[in-house]
């Protein structure tokens, strides 16, 4: 009943359902691997404090006074660009968050550049926007989050390795740091999304996995800085990417770990308007 | 002469936790700002000059520091340039490389002076009033080493020829 929207190339198909403009599925070509994957942005309503914990929301703490994070938009409104080395679909969520969603000729990843800000906060309400990706995966209340691009750590939701966990908060205390990347898995695929700079993450539900990309608070969380988490210079709109994995379990590590090398130590580019003279006289 | 110390003294200041994580006041994290960007101009003298003595050629190299943002005057201006990919890993690395440019169809020749393909593509609305269009070509380059690949607009005049020559010739 869905009219689609694809971009693919040899190795990776992305469906996008074209009537809300947002990504479906993902299919891994090589290894026929098919995943239904929605993505799409949110954001928490950070807390000022409440009859629980006069805690807020600030630089040092995460705590969004609910639980459920609002979608910046059920729907995207878009556009298809498709030449012989990419194909990539330009989606404008709303005038603060958009996204580009991008395959290039011959490589194995989906590539999601996020534009997100200045966020809105004429509302009073400070805002802790993510980006999360639901699928059907059963990934029983597992993730996984690197340290510091190297170690990958087993996560699981309200649990601690080390003592007794008593959860106070069922969001802000199963989010996590994540350097490089976080993946979830069902013992068959393997999700991994990897950063191009350090982030919160979680898996909150079975089969779902977030980022947080962008905050804007209102006021101070009391820790010391002594004033709210909000630019107002060119830092108030940031844009980034997210590089998006399936595949089987069996080579998701090596998939992951050459992607992230090549994302921390990217090519540097250069350039020169030509017109050289020699270097040595000779 | 180029240097590295500064932006190496500006990296060992921001190892602490406020710089890390964000935690700092509006001020501090614009000094941190200041410190990093004040470092990274004597490090691309150093850069420009290990580029110009690996590559036996001294050239006014120029970075773009807001390529991420599809800002880059030396590729939004010049109707040729230079691209030098400098890969850190151990092992070869392709990369598609993107340049914002003023409209146009560009001839980009390899390091071997070979012509490879290449596209103009449109950058989203929401991105740049100003520029709206961005060059995609596909770079290969050597472990622990560099490629250089050098980008000519094509003039409408010579477009046409290039269209004409590129047409397949109908068999006879």
């Amino acid at each position: 009943s869905h009219r689609v929207l694809v971009i693919e190339n040899k190795y990776i198909r992305a469906t996008l359902d074209s009537g809300t403009g947002l990504l479906m599925k993902i299919e891994n070509l090589e290894q026929n691997l098919s995943l239904p994957v929605s993505q799409g942005f949110f954001w928490y309503n950070a807390s000022v404090g409440d009859e629980k914990s006069s805690q807020a929301s600030g630089a040092y703490i995460f705590r969004p006074n609910v639980g459920k994070p609002i979608p910046v938009s059920r729907w995207a409104q878009i556009s298809v660009v498709k030449t012989a080395l990419v194909q990539e679909i330009h989606q404008n969520f709303s005038a603060w968050c958009s996204q580009v969603i991008r395959l290039y000729k011959g490589q194995r990843h989906l590539e999601l550049e996020w534009t997100v800000g200045p966020i809105p906060v004429r509302d009073d309400w400070g805002k802790e926007v993510i980006s999360r990706f639901d699928t059907p995966m059963k990934t029983k209340g597992q993730f996984f989050t690197d340290s510091n691009g190297r170690e990958i750590l087993k996560r699981r939701d309200d649990y601690r390795p080390t003592w007794t966990l008593n959860q106070t908060e069922p969001v802000a205390g199963n989010y996590y740091p994540v350097n490089t990347r976080i993946y979830i898995t069902d013992g068959q695929m393997q999700l991994t999304v990897l950063t191009d700079r350090s982030q919160g993450g979680s898996s909150l539900q079975d089969g779902s996995l977030e980022l947080m990309v962008h905050r804007r608070l209102l006021v101070d969380d009391g820790r010391g800085v002594s004033e709210p988490l909000m630019e107002t210079d060119p830092g108030d709109k940031v844009r980034g990417r997210h590089l998006v994995l399936l595949s089987s379990v069996s080579d998701a590590a090596a998939r992951h770990r050459l992607l992230a090398e090549q994302e921390v130590l990217a090519p540097q580019v250069v350039l020169s308007l030509g017109g050289s003279s020699p270097y040595h006289s000779r | 002469s180029g240097d590295s110390a500064p932006l190496k003294e500006a990296m060992a200041v921001l190892q602490h936790h406020d710089a890390v994580s964000g935690t700092a006041r509006q001020n501090v994290v614009n000094d941190y700002a200041r410190q990093l960007a004040a470092g990274w101009g004597p490090c691309e003298v150093l850069v420009s000059n290990a580029l110009a003595r690996l590559s036996h050629y001294k050239q006014n190299f120029s970075f773009c520091r807001e390529l991420n943002i599809s800002i880059c005057p030396v590729s939004q201006t010049s109707e040729r340039f230079q691209v030098t990919l400098y890969n850190p890993l151990g092992r070869k690395v392709d990369q598609m490389v993107r340049l914002p440019v003023d409209e146009g169809n560009f001839i980009v020749k390899d390091p071997h002076d070979q012509n490879i393909s290449s596209n103009v593509v449109m950058v989203p609305s929401s991105y740049s009033e100003a520029y709206q269009w961005e060059l995609l070509f596909p770079a290969s380059v050597p472990a622990l080493g560099f490629s250089t690949y050098s980008v000519t607009k094509m003039s409408d005049h010579n477009h046409q020829a290039h269209n004409l020559l590129s047409r397949p010739r109908k068999h006879k």
